[in-house]
C-alpha cells in the first residue's frame, strides 16, 4: 500500500500569468512526482499540489526563488489518511 | 437496515454494495439495481433506478467517476437514502418522482475505488493497462466522445488526464454512454466530483457558449444560492472553460450534445483546507446541501419539459 509520509499540500496563489506559466513548467517534471490537485489555470484561483517529501525542498526552493506565494494546506498527508482509516476501521461493523 | 448504516462515515466497495442491496430490499416498490455493464476488473457497474411507473423520462446522477473523490461516493450513498425517506413525503420530490425515473451510479469507477481503498487512497483514473506503457488507467472525464483529443487531456497514460486510446475505450464510460442511447430520454444528468466548489455546465472542450447557455446559467445561479442557503458554502459557476480550464472529452459535454440539456458537472466541498482527503464529519452537511442545489435542477427539469 502506498504511504504519503511526509508529503505535504502546499496552495499556491500565484499572482500573474508569469507565475502560472512557472508553475505548469514545474508541473512537467515528471521525476518531482507532483500530483496537482488544482491545476495551474489563471491567477484567480489557488493552485494545490501535493508534493512527496523528497521533492518538498526543491519545491520550496523554486517557489520562494520565483517569490511564488504559498502556504502549506496539509501538513502531513499521511496523518490525515491515518485519521480517516481510524474513523472508517471504527464503524465497519455494518451488518453484510 | 440501512437506518443502522453509518452516513457519517467513509465506506469500502463491499460496503456500499450490501447498502443498495439493502436499500433495495428495503424499499422494492420505488428501487431497483440495474447493472449496466462491467468494469474492466469485471466488477458490476451498479445503477440504483427510483420509479413510480414505466416508460418514465429519466434523471441521471453519477458519483464516484474519479475514485479519489470520496465525499462524493458518500454523498450519493447519502442522496440515495434521501430519495426513499422524502419520496411520499416532501411534495416537490413526490412530484418530480410521479413524472421522472432518477438513475444513481454511486460508484462510477470501482476499480479506481477499491484500488484507492487496497493501494493507492490518491487514485484518480480507472485501472486498465495501457499498452507499451508501464503506466496504468485513463482519466474518466477525458474519455467521452466530445472534443475527444483536444486541449485539455493529455495524449500520454502516465499524467493524471490521461484521455485515453480512443472515445469510449474504458468501459465504465462506454457502459453510460450505451445506457444513455438506450434510454433515449435521459432529461437531465448531473455528474458529480471533488473539490472546489463549482457548479459547471457545459462546454470544456470549446469556448463556443451552448446554445442554452442563458438558461444553464440561470438555473446554475438559483441551485448554488439554494446551496449556499444551508451552511453559506459558496460555489462558483459557469461553463467549465471558462470557470476552470479548457478540458476536453468530458462527461457533460457528451451529454449536452446528445441533446440532454441540462447538462451539470459538481465539484464538491473542501472548505479550503482538506482538498480530496475531505474528513468525514464533513460528508452529511455536504450531502444536504448538494441535496438543495440538486432539487433545485431536478425541479427546473420537470417543470420545463422538453
Amino acid at each position: 500500500k502506498k504511504t504519503f509520509e511526509g508529503d505535504q499540500v502546499l496552495r499556491i496563489t500565484p499572482k500573474d500569468e508569469a507565475q502560472i506559466s512557472l508553475l505548469r513548467e514545474l508541473s512537467e517534471q515528471e521525476h518531482l512526482g507532483l500530483d496537482f490537485w488544482r491545476e495551474p489555470v489563471h491567477e484567480s484561483l489557488p493552485v494545490d499540489v501535493h508534493v512527496p517529501f523528497h521533492s518538498l525542498q526543491g519545491v520550496r526552493a523554486f517557489l520562494g526563488y520565483h517569490q511564488i506565494q504559498y502556504n502549506v494546506m496539509i501538513m502531513d498527508v499521511q496523518d490525515l489518511l491515518d485519521d480517516e482509516e481510524r474513523e472508517m476501521v471504527k464503524y465497519r461493523s455494518f451488518p453484510r | 437496515s440501512t437506518d443502522d448504516f453509518v452516513y457519517t462515515n467513509y465506506h469500502d466497495l463491499n460496503s456500499i454494495y450490501s447498502f443498495m442491496d439493502m436499500l433495495v430490499a428495503e424499499n422494492s416498490n420505488l428501487v431497483s439495481k440495474i447493472v449496466i455493464g462491467q468494469s474492466y476488473e469485471n466488477r458490476p457497474l451498479n445503477v440504483l433506478k427510483f420509479s413510480t411507473g414505466a416508460n418514465r423520462p429519466g434523471i441521471w446522477i453519477d458519483t464516484g467517476i474519479h475514485s479519489r473523490e470520496w465525499v462524493t461516493q458518500a454523498s450519493g450513498i447519502w442522496f440515495s437514502k434521501k430519495i426513499v425517506t422524502d419520496y411520499g413525503r416532501d411534495p416537490v420530490l413526490t412530484d418530480i418522482l410521479n413524472n421522472y425515473d432518477i438513475f444513481l451510479e454511486i460508484v462510477t469507477n470501482p476499480d479506481g475505488f477499491a484500488y484507492t481503498h487496497s493501494r493507492d487512497r490518491m487514485w484518480r483514473k480507472t485501472r486498465k493497462p495501457n499498452s507499451g506503457s508501464s503506466c496504468v488507467g485513463v482519466d474518466p472525464n477525458r474519455n467521452w466522445d466530445a472534443g475527444f483529443g483536444g486541449a485539455g487531456s493529455s495524449s500520454s497514460p502516465c499524467t493524471e488526464t490521461y484521455r485515453g486510446p480512443s472515445a469510449h475505450s474504458e468501459p465504465e464510460v462506454k457502459a453510460i454512454v450505451d445506457f444513455v442511447k438506450s434510454h433515449g430520454k435521459i432529461k437531465a444528468f448531473v455528474s458529480i466530483h471533488s473539490y472546489s466548489q463549482m457548479l459547471l455546465y457545459p462546454y470544456g472542450y470549446t469556448s463556443t457558449p451552448a446554445k442554452d447557455q442563458a438558461e444553464l446559467h440561470e438555473l446554475a445561479r438559483k441551485a448554488i444560492t439554494s446551496l449556499q442557503s444551508l451552511y453559506n458554502t459558496r460555489y462558483t459557476y459557469g461553463s467549465i472553460i471558462s470557470t476552470i480550464y479548457q478540458a476536453s472529452g468530458g462527461t457533460i459535454d457528451w451529454t449536452y450534445n446528445q441533446g440532454i440539456k441540462y447538462s451539470y458537472t459538481f465539484e464538491l466541498r473542501d472548505t479550503g483546507r482538506y482538498g480530496f482527503i475531505l474528513p468525514a464529519n464533513q460528508i452529511v452537511p455536504t450531502a444536504e446541501e448538494t441535496w438543495l442545489a440538486l432539487m433545485a435542477i431536478m425541479e427546473h427539469t420537470k417543470n420545463n419539459p422538453y
